[in-house]
């Protein structure tokens, strides 16, 4: 019986061998029951990725492309058959979403393509793949990826959409007027807005929540910053098409509200250190509907002011915004019809769409910038948790 | 391997024609 020498660290060449007939046991143990909330929780972040990736570096040094083949077929289809199943769970989908990233960077980072290893030290250069170009295999993953970053805005869309309209333009925070709804409104999901009244400090939490799972979970920091971008332009784009659609909107007092809704936005941007990864932007249109609101819209040099400023704005939503104008009180008149004519004048060789509503359906294209890892195959240990001792480190 | 070796390229499906293998296999597998 062989003595079981403890094999120091640099022995390893961070591989892990396994028999065919365990990969399917494999995928089912890392993929298809791994609980994001539960024995995940305290894996490094990408650690499904990194052990999957290191079983394909055997295969591959073995140079069985059989094995390569099912072990990328049975990858790609496990997690797409978890998001089916599990599709609606924020953490789930953020999870593979990850997890589906660092793999793709793993493919990329030991490609042997000199483009990809520029930051890899010595010892990650030996390990990169030796018998196997797989760039269709990561074009492959790639859509995969664009495929989950979809389904995850999706999922983040049906937990904010019900909180926008209260938070953002109902709830009002400024005048002290507190607009508790009837405790009837109560809401089921177990999300984290379970009061009456969706509040803007209910958006926050609930962006705040998403940020740290998404931190947690080891996603690129480039591509969480193109999900709070996605998150901004949902939220800027539902409360503009409901002040466009509601007269009780139009007042120079919510105008105000919105104002310090979108600082506070932009006060937790600050705080997350995302204030240049777009989102601020996203919500020019909202903003400038706010400020239009607030300004004065009698004299010419008003029009003209009102033109200038209104940059993010299409002419059908400016002259939207002023129909709907309800005045402060019984001295301020409403807008006058010459001088909407004016603004319409104004603006009439602007090319632009004649859309009323922002499509709050849209989702910026997304990219995956490569991310290389330091982490040091070879030092990589798998916790018994995943069950997966019938993998051995090679 | 010789680093002068070029790695084999290993064609690869889409995930459309991943996902009918997928489907093809568990059928016949109930």
């Amino acid at each position: 019986h062989p003595v079981n020498i403890p094999r120091r660290e640099k022995d390893f060449q961070g591989m892990l061998e396994y028999k065919k007939e365990d990969e399917l046991k494999l995928v089912k143990n890392l993929i298809l029951e791994l609980k994001p909330r539960g024995v995940a929780v305290n894996l490094i972040p990408g650690l499904p990725a990194y052990i999957l990736f290191m079983c394909l570096r055997h295969a591959d040094y073995v140079n069985d492309d059989q094995k390569v083949r099912t072990l990328l077929t049975s990858t790609i289809n496990s997690i797409k058959k978890i998001l089916k199943k599990r599709g609606d769970d924020f953490e789930t989908v953020s999870f593979w979403l990850a997890n589906t990233c660092r793999f793709l960077h793993c493919l990329k980072q030991y490609s042997g393509d000199e483009a990809f290893m520029k930051h890899n030290t010595s010892r990650q250069n030996e390990h990169s793949l030796s018998n196997f170009d797989l760039a269709e295999y990561r074009q492959v993953i790639s859509d995969l990826a664009i495929q989950i970053y979809q389904q995850l805005i999706k999922c983040m869309e049906n937990i904010l959409q019900p909180m926008i309209v209260s938070g953002m333009l109902e709830h009002e925070t400024i005048q002290g007027v507190s607009g508790v709804k009837p405790t009837g409104l109560r809401k089921r999901t177990s999300s984290i807005a379970d009061e009456g009244t969706y509040t803007l400090d209910s958006i926050l939490r609930q962006l705040s929540a998403f940020h740290s799972t998404m931190c947690q979970h080891g996603t690129d920091p480039e591509l969480i910053k193109q999900v709070v971008k996605q998150q901004f332009y949902i939220i800027g784009a539902v409360t503009l098409n409901n002040l466009l659609l509601r007269k009780d909107m139009c007042s120079w007092s919510k105008g105000m509200q919105i104002r310090y809704n979108v600082s506070q936005l932009e006060e937790w941007l600050r705080d997350k250190g995302l204030m240049t990864c777009g989102a601020k932007e996203t919500l020019e249109p909202l903003i400038q509907a706010a400020q239009l609101l607030q300004v004065k819209k009698k004299t010419d040099e008003d029009a003209e002011a009102i033109c200038s400023m209104c940059q993010a704005l299409t002419t059908a939503q400016i002259v939207k915004v002023l129909n709907l104008y309800t005045p402060v009180n019984e001295f301020e008149e409403r807008v006058s019809v010459a001088f909407i004519r004016t603004i319409q004048t104004r603006l009439r060789d602007r090319c632009e769409s004649p859309q009323l509503l922002m499509d709050t359906k849209m989702i910026y294209p997304v990219t995956f910038p490569f991310n290389p890892s330091s982490l040091a195959l070879e030092t990589i240990q798998i916790p018994s948790s995943l069950n997966l001792g019938f993998l051995t480190r090679v | 391997r010789p680093p002068s070796r070029p790695r084999i390229l290993l064609k690869a499906p889409t995930l459309a024609e991943m996902e009918e293998m997928n489907i093809s296999e568990e059928e016949e597998s109930p």
